[in-house]
């Protein structure tokens, strides 16, 4: 599970049997009280009183595996759309992709709030969610503790080699192991972490130089700390290349650049193997990025099923873009061509089916949910 | 908390929490989703609230509200512009 706290807005992405919704009236207060956002109105219920008046508040979820074991207003997506609407008002349910069969449950709000939606988005605002089922076994299986051990070990043996021969060679250096934090990662894409390979004592060996007779140990800390080992996994799966430094942040990104993340949540077990990513990176204007990030997520899992949910601004979207050609714009109709090409592409993932496509319009957002099968 | 650098990203890790992790049992992945925003954008902030808006909450006022959802934080990622937080049921 995993939290995003930004100046003006909170993400929270919760699995398992957690009461997410529990949460949402102390955020309320919290924000009022700890963070100066304006109190609802006058209101006659003191807790309302102090609960701050949000902005928007989005709501969503696929359908539960287990939905008997979930709590509190989680039990069914009925209470918990309830829950939401004696909270709030203005709120508009959907299912994707409709009630007959559905796979992913939203809940929008747009809280009227005296000021336009959309017009108070600054630049292109997106959030790309892929939801993955029946990953694929061997894939999953470098998700487990005893794969990521050896994987870990392969990789500090290769490195130790490495600085092994570099002393034979009478360069002696001290090697370091750099990782990047995976799974959630805040702000720039690329956070490093460096933590010391060997330790030796000054006494033993020339100030912590390797030198060829040395004994190398390998870090308990490595085998146990499952930061490190996820970095280990995040690397060696290729959910480090999603964003690679060689190619992001590109001139879009950059402009969001502060606040983009990533998040990835992985249950690999087969009897509910189950992957999620999401992030607000924008999609590049070639067109080809956001199927590029998607063939490239669904490579790593290889799943029998996934949905992807593209909820971007208008300004953005190529639905949104259609409606500028309205004005005749030649700039309007060039950009409305390169929003369709990363819309088509986003029709063909190698290796699966298209199933559904369904195209939600909200103020000043559109939601695109498609859904595809194995072939 | 290692911080190697002014601006680099301070990361802490809550190693007690994460003594006892088992997820042998079957488990519900799919997660719910709650996105709340407060202000358009971060330099749209309302008159009223603080310069950081809510990253001027504190890691401890955030966890009595995790504890509602019954969710531990695992570690914490501390940047200029956003606040990761790693959790767990």
């Amino acid at each position: 599970s995993s939290m995003f706290v930004f100046p003006h807005k909170l993400i929270l992405k919760t699995c398992g049997t957690t009461t997410l919704l529990l949460g949402l009236r102390r955020m309320l207060r919290i924000a009022a009280i700890h963070a100066g956002f304006p109190a609802q109105g006058c209101n006659s219920v003191e807790e309302v009183k102090t609960a701050a008046k949000p902005y928007r508040v989005f709501y969503s979820r696929k359908n539960f595996l287990f939905p008997e074991k979930q709590q509190g207003p989680h039990r069914s997506w009925k209470d918990e759309v309830k829950y939401l609407d004696d909270m709030f008002l203005n709120g508009s349910a959907y299912m994707t992709p409709d009630a007959e069969k559905p796979i992913t449950e939203t809940k929008v709000l747009n809280i009227p709030h005296g000021s336009v939606d959309g017009d108070g988005v600054q630049g292109p605002d997106e959030t790309l969610e892929i939801l993955m089922t029946d990953l694929e076994p061997n894939n999953a299986r470098q998700f487990y503790l005893d794969h990521a051990v050896a994987a870990a070990e392969s990789k500090y043996a290769k490195t130790a080699l490495e600085a092994r021969k570099r002393a034979e060679n009478g360069l002696g250096e001290l090697s370091r192991v750099n990782s990047s934090v995976s799974g959630t990662t805040a702000g720039s894409t690329n956070t490093d972490e460096t933590f010391d390979v060997f330790s030796h004592t000054s006494s033993d060996h020339n100030g912590g130089l390797v030198t060829p007779d040395d004994e190398i140990s390998f870090p308990e800390e490595l085998c146990t700390e499952g930061h490190a080992l996820g970095t280990v996994v995040s690397e060696g799966c290729g959910l480090s290349d999603v964003y690679p430094t060689s190619k992001y942040p590109d001139a879009r990104t950059k402009q969001a650049l502060p606040h983009i993340y990533f998040t990835v949540h992985v249950t690999p077990e087969p009897q509910c193997s189950y992957a999620s990513f999401e992030t607000n990176v924008p999609g590049c204007q070639t067109g080809r990025e956001t199927a590029d990030v998607i063939e490239h997520v669904v490579d790593i899992f290889k799943p029998g099923r996934f949905s992807v949910t593209l909820f971007e601004s208008k300004t953005n979207s190529a639905e949104g873009r259609e409606l500028t050609l309205l004005g005749n714009s030649a700039s309007a109709m060039k950009t409305a061509g390169a929003a369709r090409l990363r819309s088509s592409r986003m029709e063909n993932i190698p290796g699966y089916r298209r199933v559904d496509r369904i195209v939600h319009d909200f103020d000043g957002y559109d939601l695109v949910f498609r859904y595809y099968e194995r072939r | 908390t290692f911080s190697p650098s002014e601006g680099t990203p301070q990361l802490t890790i809550n190693r007690d929490a994460t003594i006892d992790l088992d997820s042998s049992n079957a488990f519900e992945g799919p997660e719910k989703l709650l996105e709340v925003w407060f202000a358009p954008s971060p330099k749209d902030l309302p008159i009223g609230a603080k310069e950081n808006g809510l990253k001027s909450v504190s890691a401890e006022t955030w966890t009595g509200m995790l504890d509602l959802v019954n969710c531990k934080v695992l570690s914490t990622i501390e940047s200029e512009h956003v606040d990761a937080y790693l959790l767990s049921e």
